[in-house]
Order: structure tokens, then C-alpha cells, then sequence
């Protein structure tokens, strides 16, 4: 099975 | 005051046709360069970029920075009582609680505004890296959405496999699977149906076919579009929007559990 990664994990808050 | 103006409202109703199925609201931010959205879909899986140069626009004026929070939902209501061929402008004042849509139709017989009240937002704001891609295709925006629906039929994910020879899309489910293979280009003489590949690694990722479902309806701004993947970050999927602008799609690949 696959899990969705979140697109946060990748992408900081700026 | 802030006023853009757009001599074909077609191309914002292909705009809001393109993220209305992914966005509740995002913020407009509109300054002298143009107007820009960034905002994630509620499940924070996918990020849409979109770009509108101010030079793009028919007219345009920004006298000070303005970010305005919209309802997608109803700024798509209003853009459907746009006549393919009218002229619309977005007018807003400096301070604004409301903007406005005006559209005119070519004779300019007939002049109809909308009014849309703006919504407070607290959008949190990514910082996406500047990234160097192992491959980026480039092919038919068409021949893309039509693998994307076929292939949904078949299973929750595709995984779309790119190495020199050509890019490969495969979904998997219990009723079976299904896989549609694309040779790069040859002779790339027949621009808009060629499929190029630029490639550095192969690579091999997962993406949710809801999402790409989502992505796909962006196909009627551009005859092409540019897939841009690297192992374990998100997918770029990039529609051009004339020459005003372009719309992006960011979306986090599936892994392994």
C-alpha cells in the first residue's frame, strides 16, 4: 500500500 | 485602486474552470508585476502557482499591493454569466472589502458588474525551492488528460516511470492494470503533439489520480504541458496561459508504507 505524502513535508512556511 | 482588464474573459473562465475543483478560496495578491495565487488544496497534498503578468493584461493598474481573499465558488458563478466574447475587468479599491467583475459584451451593448465580498483568509505561504528536475516532458496537454482518465478507471494511482527512451504511466487495481507507453519524439516537427524529454536520472513516482484528475482540467489553457519530476518531491505540472502568464500544480508523490 502507498501513503499520500503532504505537500508541508516538502515546502516550508514562509 | 487596482483594475485589470482582459479583452477575452474566456481565458479567466479557463482559469477558474482549473482550480475551482481543488480551491474553497485563495488569496489574490495583486502588485505593479501582476496578479499572483498561491494556495493548497484542504487536504495540503497539492499546491496551485498561479502567475497573470500585468503586462499580459489589456489594461492594468495597481496603485499599492492588495491581497484579496476570494470564494472560488463564486468567483466561478460570476465568471459563468461572462459571454465568451466579452471584455471583463476586475476593479477593486485600495482599501477593499468588495471586487468588482465587470463584463461588456464586444458591442458594448450590454454592461453587466458583479459585486463579490472579499473573505478575511490566513493562508499559510510556502516557500518552494528552486529545484533542478531529473526529467522534464513536455507533450500534448490532450494526449495527458486522456491517459490520466483512462488509467483512473484502473486504480487510485499512476505511476508515471521516465527514463531516455520514453515515459511510461501505469495504474494498478484489483480489476487489473493498465499501462500506455509514449517513445519520445523523433522528428518534433508536429510541436504540439511531440513528446520531449529532457533527462538527467530516471525516475520512478506515485501521484493520487484524484488529483491529477484535478489537474487535467487546466488542459483547455494550453496545447502542452510540462511535467517536471524528480525521485521523492513533488510533481510539476505546468500549464501556460497565453502569454500572460502560467498556472502550476504541485503535488506530493504516494510512497511506500
Amino acid at each position: 500500500a502507498k501513503s499520500q505524502r503532504n505537500i508541508m513535508a516538502y515546502f516550508k512556511v514562509r | 485602486m487596482f483594475e485589470a482588464r482582459l479583452i477575452q474573459s474566456s481565458i479567466l473562465k479557463k482559469v477558474l474552470d482549473a482550480v475551482k475543483d481543488l480551491l474553497n478560496e485563495a488569496t489574490f495578491e495583486c502588485s505593479d508585476s501582476g496578479i499572483q495565487v498561491q494556495a493548497m488544496d484542504n487536504a495540503h497534498v497539492s499546491l496551485v502557482a498561479l502567475n497573470l503578468r500585468s503586462d499580459g493584461f489589456d489594461k492594468y493598474r495597481c496603485d499599492r499591493n492588495l491581497s484579496m481573499g476570494m470564494s472560488i465558488a463564486t468567483m466561478s458563478k460570476i465568471l459563468k454569466c461572462a459571454g465568451p466574447e466579452d471584455t471583463v475587468t476586475l476593479r477593486a479599491a485600495d482599501n477593499p472589502d468588495t471586487v468588482a467583475f465587470i463584463f461588456e459584451s464586444s458591442n458594448k451593448e450590454k454592461l453587466a458588474e458583479y459585486e463579490m465580498k472579499l473573505i478575511n483568509m490566513d493562508q499559510e505561504h510556502l516557500g518552494i525551492p528552486e529545484t533542478f528536475y531529473s526529467c522534464v516532458v513536455k507533450m500534448s496537454s490532450h494526449e495527458f488528460a486522456r491517459i490520466v482518465r483512462d488509467l483512473s478507471q484502473f486504480g487510485e494511482n499512476i505511476t508515471i516511470a521516465c527514463t531516455k527512451e520514453g515515459v511510461k504511466f501505469t495504474a494498478i487495481g484489483d480489476s487489473g492494470s493498465a499501462n500506455v507507453k509514449l517513445a519520445q519524439t523523433a522528428d518534433a516537427s508536429e510541436e504540439n503533439d511531440a513528446v520531449i524529454i529532457e533527462m538527467q536520472e530516471s525516475v520512478k513516482l506515485s501521484f493520487s489520480c484524484r488529483y491529477l484528475t484535478c489537474f487535467v482540467k487546466a488542459t483547455p489553457l494550453c496545447s502542452q504541458v510540462q511535467l517536471s519530476i524528480s525521485n521523492d518531491v513533488p510533481l510539476v505540472c505546468e500549464y501556460k496561459i497565453g502569454d500572460i502568464g502560467q498556472i502550476r500544480y504541485y503535488l506530493a508523490p504516494k510512497i511506500d508504507d
